[in-house]
C-alpha cells in the first residue's frame, strides 16, 4: 500500500480499503487543512466518510462535492481521490483556489455508496445501487439518486425493486442518502452541491422531476456554460449542459433537486467521460485527464459561488 | 463474481419519439435482463444497453425489424473487465 499520498497511484482504480487508507494518509499529512468526518454507516455497516478541507473559521459557507453514489461509475471515485490531493497541493500555491479555501470550506465525499462499491470489486463490477434488502422482493438495492425527497416516486424512477432505477420504499430510506441529508441540514451553510456521476459528458442543473425551470435558471445556465468551456479548454472534451429534464430525461428523487429546493442555489450534477466507447469501463489511463478537466469546471463553479454570496 | 462473457453493449440511435418508445418497451421485458447504461431519453440521444449473450440475437432482430439503428459499442464486456483487473493488479505490484 502507498506510504504517502505522493507515492499513491492516481492513474489506477482502487478498492474501498485503499481509498479509505488514502484518506487517512491525506489527513495525517495535512492536519491543519484536512479532517475526516464519519457521517454515518452504510446499510451493511461500513463507515461513510467525508473529507473536510478548512482553513479556519466556524461553520463557514461551504461547497459539497460527492462522487460514487452509483457504485459502478468508478471514474468518479477515482476523480474524487485526485481532487482531494489537488486541494492540498493547490492551497497556498494557486491564488484563485487559495482565495476560495480562505473563505469557504469544502466537503468531499469520495465513496458515497460504500456497500455498492465494495460489491463492484467483489461480486459484480456493474452494480449501481445500494445493497439494501427490500422485504417481499428477491431483488436487492435502491438507486440512491432516486431516493431523495424531491419529486420522490414521481415519473422518472421505478417502483420495481428489480429495476436499476428503483426509488426505494420511501424518501431517504437509504441510510447512504439520509446521512448526507442530515449532514446538509445540520451544517446549514452549504452554498454549492456538486454531485459527480458518469457517463455521457453533461453538466446538469435542476430540475429532473418537473419541467418547471428553477428560479435561478439563467444564472445556473451561465455558470454551466462557463464551467463547460473551462473543462473543454484542457483536452477538448465536449460537454452539453442544461437542466436534467430538458437535457436527458425525467428523473425523480434526485439529489440536486432536493438540495436546490433546500435553497442551495449552485446545485449541479456532472456526468463525466465517456462519449460511447467504454461507458462505465473507462480505462484507468483516462482517470487523470478526466479529473484534471473536471477540476477546471469545479473551480469555475466554486469561484462563482465565492464571488456571488447569497 | 458475476461473469459477463459474451455480453455486448449496443449503442442504439433512435430517430424519433416512436423509436424511443419502442426501445423503452424493451426495458420492460425482464427476461431479456437488459442493463441500460444510458436509458431511453429523446431522439438524437444515444441509448447504451448491455445485452447478455442469451438475449443478443433476439434484441438485434427486434431492432432491425423496427428499423432502429445500432452499433456494437463493446464486443465483449468481460474482456474489458479482464483488462481492467489486469491493470489494477499490475499497478498494485
Amino acid at each position: 500500500r502507498a506510504r504517502s499520498t505522493s507515492t499513491f497511484n492516481y492513474d489506477t482504480y482502487h478498492t474501498l480499503e485503499e481509498i479509505y487508507d488514502f484518506m487517512d494518509l491525506l489527513v495525517a499529512e495535512n492536519p491543519q487543512l484536512v479532517s475526516k468526518l464519519q457521517i454515518g454507516n452504510s446499510y451493511e455497516g461500513r463507515p461513510i466518510y467525508v473529507l473536510k478541507f478548512s482553513t479556519g473559521g466556524s461553520n463557514r459557507p461551504a461547497i459539497w462535492i460527492d462522487t460514487g453514489i452509483h457504485s459502478r461509475e468508478w471514474i468518479t471515485q477515482a476523480s474524487g481521490v485526485w481532487f482531494a490531493k489537488k486541494i492540498t497541493e493547490d492551497y497556498g500555491q494557486d491564488a484563485a483556489f487559495t482565495a476560495i479555501l480562505d473563505n469557504m470550506d469544502i466537503f468531499l465525499e469520495i465513496v458515497t455508496n460504500p456497500d455498492g462499491f465494495a460489491y463492484t470489486h467483489s461480486k459484480n463490477r456493474l452494480w449501481r445501487k445500494t445493497r439494501s434488502l427490500t422485504s417481499g422482493s428477491f431483488c436487492v438495492g435502491v438507486d440512491a439518486n432516486r431516493n431523495w425527497d424531491a419529486g420522490f416516486g414521481m415519473s422518472g424512477a421505478s417502483s420495481s425493486p428489480c429495476s436499476e432505477t428503483y426509488h426505494g420504499k420511501s424518501a431517504n430510506s437509504e441510510v447512504e442518502v439520509k446521512s448526507v441529508v442530515d449532514f446538509v441540514n445540520d451544517h446549514g451553510n452549504i452554498k454549492a452541491f456538486l454531485s459527480i456521476h458518469s457517463y455521457s459528458q453533461l453538466l446538469l442543473y435542476p430540475y429532473g422531476y418537473k419541467t418547471e425551470s428553477p428560479s435561478d435558471k439563467d444564472e445556473l445556465d451561465q455558470v454551466a456554460k462557463s464551467a463547460v468551456a473551462a473543462l473543454s479548454s484542457l483536452y477538448g472534451t465536449e460537454y452539453k449542459y442544461g437542466s436534467i429534464i430538458t437535457t436527458i430525461y425525467q428523473a425523480s428523487g434526485g439529489s440536486i433537486d432536493w438540495t436546490y429546493n433546500q435553497g442551495i442555489k449552485y446545485s449541479f450534477t456532472f456526468e463525466l467521460r465517456d462519449t460511447g466507447r467504454y461507458g462505465f469501463l473507462l480505462p484507468a489511463s483516462q482517470i487523470i485527464p478526466t479529473a484534471q478537466e473536471t477540476w477546471l469546471a469545479l473551480l469555475t463553479i466554486m469561484e462563482h459561488t465565492l464571488n456571488n454570496p447569497y | 463474481k458475476e461473469d459477463f462473457v459474451g455480453h455486448q453493449v449496443l449503442r442504439i440511435s433512435v430517430a424519433d419519439e416512436a423509436q424511443v418508445q419502442t426501445v423503452t418497451e424493451l426495458e420492460d421485458l425482464e427476461h431479456l435482463q437488459l442493463d441500460f447504461w444510458r436509458g431511453p431519453a429523446r431522439p438524437g440521444f444515444p441509448i447504451d444497453v448491455r445485452v447478455p449473450f442469451s438475449s443478443i440475437q433476439a434484441v438485434k432482430v427486434f431492432l432491425e425489424a423496427h428499423g432502429i439503428r445500432y452499433r456494437i459499442m463493446i464486443e465483449d464486456v468481460q474482456s474489458l473487465l479482464d483488462e481492467e483487473q489486469e491493470q489494477m493488479l499490475a499497478s498494485q505490484s
